[in-house]
């Protein structure tokens, strides 16, 4: 599991 | 996408487009915080600052430019144009109280700190805390207009389905990002009290009052 950045998202 | 997270963005343009049919419908303000309407332009203005430069879907950036289009009308309609509705004696709450905080733990709890980074997270903390306004003024009035109550469920409604939205994609994407995550838990725990009182009472058509 990477922690990524929920930049996809409003 | 998947269906929580476009659930929830509905949800969230729903709860705008109440807000200022109530606004315009009324020609009146009376009962919203203009404080928390500040709050949510500021979250959408330093959170979508990426829309030029980093293009992500049609969806994303249409919504994008919703959300700050409407905060910035919001804020003209209750400003300007209706003035004289708006409530001062009621809408108190020190917001430098929140953006203190919230502008120290973005600088000091990031994933990288570079300005656009800052400045989303900034917004990720804010928005937790931006309905506290509100919240204050529907306590102190003692009361919420039942169109104002449907638009604070619409709003809290938003981050609760992103949380389901934030488990799907950790399940199915392997995918999760704890800034988000719990800035969406605090935020949507503070409506609970609301959520109780929007259930028991406005649903049941009754007035939402608070207990005094």
């Amino acid at each position: 599991l990477v922690e990524q950045k929920s930049k996809d998202e409003l | 996408m998947n269906v929580f997270r476009l659930a929830g963005d509905l949800s969230h343009l729903l709860a705008i487009i109440i807000l200022l049919l109530k606004i315009w419908k009324t020609r009146s303000c009376a009962g919203i915080s203009g404080r928390s309407q500040i709050l949510f332009a500021l979250v959408y203005t330093t959170r979508y600052l990426d829309l030029f430069t980093n293009f992500i879907s049609l969806y994303n950036s249409v919504m994008k430019v919703f959300f700050i289009s409407t905060s910035c009308a919001t804020i003209y309609l209750m400003y300007v144009k209706f003035k004289a509705t708006y409530d001062h004696n009621h809408d108190t709450f020190r917001i430098g109280f929140l953006l203190i905080p919230v502008t120290i733990l973005g600088l000091l709890i990031n994933h990288d700190f570079t300005p656009l980074e800052v400045l989303w997270t900034f917004s990720i903390y804010l928005e937790s805390v931006a309905i506290l306004p509100q919240l204050f003024m529907v306590s102190k009035t003692g009361d919420a207009e039942t169109i104002t109550s449907h638009y604070l469920f619409c709003l809290g409604l938003y981050r609760a389905l992103y949380i389901f939205n934030w488990i799907y994609r950790y399940y199915f994407e392997g995918f999760y990002d704890l800034i988000a995550i719990v800035a969406g838990v605090v935020q949507t725990v503070l409506y609970c009290d609301f959520f109780y009182l929007y259930v028991t009472r406005v649903i049941k058509g009754k007035a939402l009052k608070l207990p005094a």
